[in-house]
């Protein structure tokens, strides 16, 4: 009867390059685990494919038309209208809310406060390192530093010697430690920075990812029918030495394909790494006896292009930028309790070869919308889902312009919830 | 059903031919809008005018469309849009 928790995980610019969504190449045995306990949606868009316009739309739960945020430069609440969030609304239900990472996009689109006090308990809390994320420390094959894209580190050499994921996670466990006695339920929202570029994340992850076995794209390059209008040009790698280096030709390159497939290995080597990073918060949430009383969700701000369609990075309608991982662990919903002591998310190491396949949770085919996390977090915390918006809403506080997926959660449970013990 | 599902995405562009902001145009240099409708079956975008003023987008003025069909163009790499509508106006059920 006591209220559940919620930990949200939202990973910036992760496409479902994952285990659990049938890629043969990425090890990502953590996040694999939870989505075996989990509500896994095989298609959830994103409503823009670039950072803080998603973020504000799916942590508001209105629409880029009603935030009126497409680009970086405005706060919604002064540009738009005084639009509830997810967090400030759990806040009100009497929730401790805390933001660790990137949750919401740092700047202008979040009042230089991460909408600090409105949706937050505490004050947001930002790994010190990464005020390096974008200088030189990337130790190039001259010996020098150079800020580049492709930066796999020894992070004993990097200034601080640690990293802003491994940062955040430390501080979120902490939070979790001091949660577990508190007579409130927590929010607590963790936003990891990669697989955002640069690349800068433990050298050694390059070795589950050895150059032989990395493809190219399906389809490196740029379709026929292809609008001009639509395509992206990835100005935002450019601008990196080693990329810069290359005098690719703009708009359409190609980037030669060598770098192509370091890039690609680059991009799997931080999902691996900030699936470490993740298992180790989950098997923080099992050690602290957290994981029968806490929902965790887990997405992304939007997908990434690896090279398909001749185009890298976000900012473009195809579904490789805007199609991203979304799944749901409700314990006793989408998993039974756990039992006596019983770990749900023991910590997975990417690099034990041995670790078994994980079975599949629960899937869902039809198509959903990051706009709809507000009303369904909402619904499966036992809170009241906001009321429908109206057209146009931007003088309404608390209302969603998403659906709430709470429909997709009624399994016929005689069935799958004997497998579920096996 | 997940034939009845839906999503939306949208993509602001700076003009019709790529151009250093491309990627990320400010609101104040933004001159189209990419709205995408996908369902299980098709991805259709149609890329119309935007006023960033009036933060109106204008469906009668379409620069360009895509249209993909996901069993037979998973990839999204032929675009038949010009092929299946002629070119012509989107059908209003196609609109957001």
């Amino acid at each position: 009867t006591d209220p559940l928790n919620v930990l949200f995980i939202v990973v910036d610019d992760l496409r479902p390059t994952l285990g659990c969504y049938g890629d043969k190449l990425v090890r990502s045995p953590n996040i694999d685990q939870l989505a075996s306990h989990s509500l896994l949606f095989q298609n959830a868009f994103a409503q823009q494919a670039v950072c803080a316009p998603s973020r504000v739309s799916f942590l508001t739960g209105r629409r880029p038309d009603t935030t009126r945020l497409y680009d970086f430069n405005s706060y919604w609440r002064v540009h738009a209208g005084n639009f509830s969030t997810i967090p400030q609304y759990f806040k009100e239900k009497g929730y401790v809310t805390m933001s660790v990472g990137k949750v919401f996009h740092p700047g202008i689109s979040s009042n230089h406060s991460d909408d600090a006090p409105y949706s937050w308990s505490i004050p947001p809390y930002h790994p010190s390192s990464e005020k390096y994320e974008n200088i030189k420390t990337c130790r190039g094959p001259d010996g020098e530093l150079h800020a580049n894209l492709l930066c796999p580190v020894d992070v004993r050499d990097v200034p601080e010697g640690t990293l802003p994921d491994k940062q955040s996670t430390e501080q979120a466990i902490q939070l979790l430690e001091k949660m577990k006695t508190a007579a409130r339920p927590f929010f607590l929202a963790v936003g990891y920075h990669k697989p955002h570029i640069p690349f800068r994340y433990p050298k050694e992850f390059q070795k589950l990812y050895p150059l032989e076995n990395i493809t190219l794209a399906p389809n490196p390059w740029v379709p026929a029918g292809l609008p001009p209008v639509a395509y992206n040009p990835w100005m935002d790698l450019r601008q990196r030495e080693d990329v810069a280096a290359l005098n690719i030709s703009v708009p359409y390159g190609p980037i030669p394909v060598d770098f192509q497939r370091k890039i690609r290995q680059s991009y799997f080597a931080s999902v691996s790494y900030v699936d470490t990073q993740v298992g180790r918060l989950l098997s923080a949430l099992d050690d602290l006896q957290l994981a029968g009383r806490t929902i965790v969700a887990f997405t992304s701000d939007h997908g990434w292009s690896l090279g398909e369609h001749g185009e890298w990075a976000k900012y473009s309608n195809f579904d490789v930028t805007t199609r991203v991982p979304l799944m749901f662990y409700v314990p006793g919903t989408t998993a039974l309790l756990p039992q006596g002591g019983e770990k749900f998310f023991p910590y997975i190491d990417p690099f034990d070869s041995t670790s078994e396949l994980m079975q599949t949770g629960r899937q869902a085919k039809g198509l959903v919308e990051l706009v709809s996390l507000f009303p369904t977090l909402a619904g499966l915390a036992g809170l009241p889902v906001p009321p429908r918006c109206p057209v146009p809403s931007f003088h309404v506080e608390l209302c969603r312009e998403g659906q709430n997926l709470q429909k997709h959660f009624q399994f016929d449970d005689s069935k799958e919830a004997s497998s579920f013990r096996g | 059903n997940p034939r009845e599902s839906i999503a939306y995405s949208q993509y602001p562009r700076p003009a019709d031919s790529p151009q250093w902001n491309s990627d990320k145009p400010s609101l104040k240099d933004i001159k189209i809008m990419g709205y995408s409708i996908r369902t299980i079956d098709y991805r259709y975008t149609v890329w119309v005018s935007f006023n960033p003023e009036e933060f109106l987008a204008n469906f009668s003025d379409v620069h360009a469309g895509e249209l993909y069909f996901v069993d037979s163009d998973p990839l999204q790499d032929h675009n038949v849009y010009n092929d299946s509508l002629g070119g012509g106006r989107p059908s209003a059920w196609m609109l957001p």
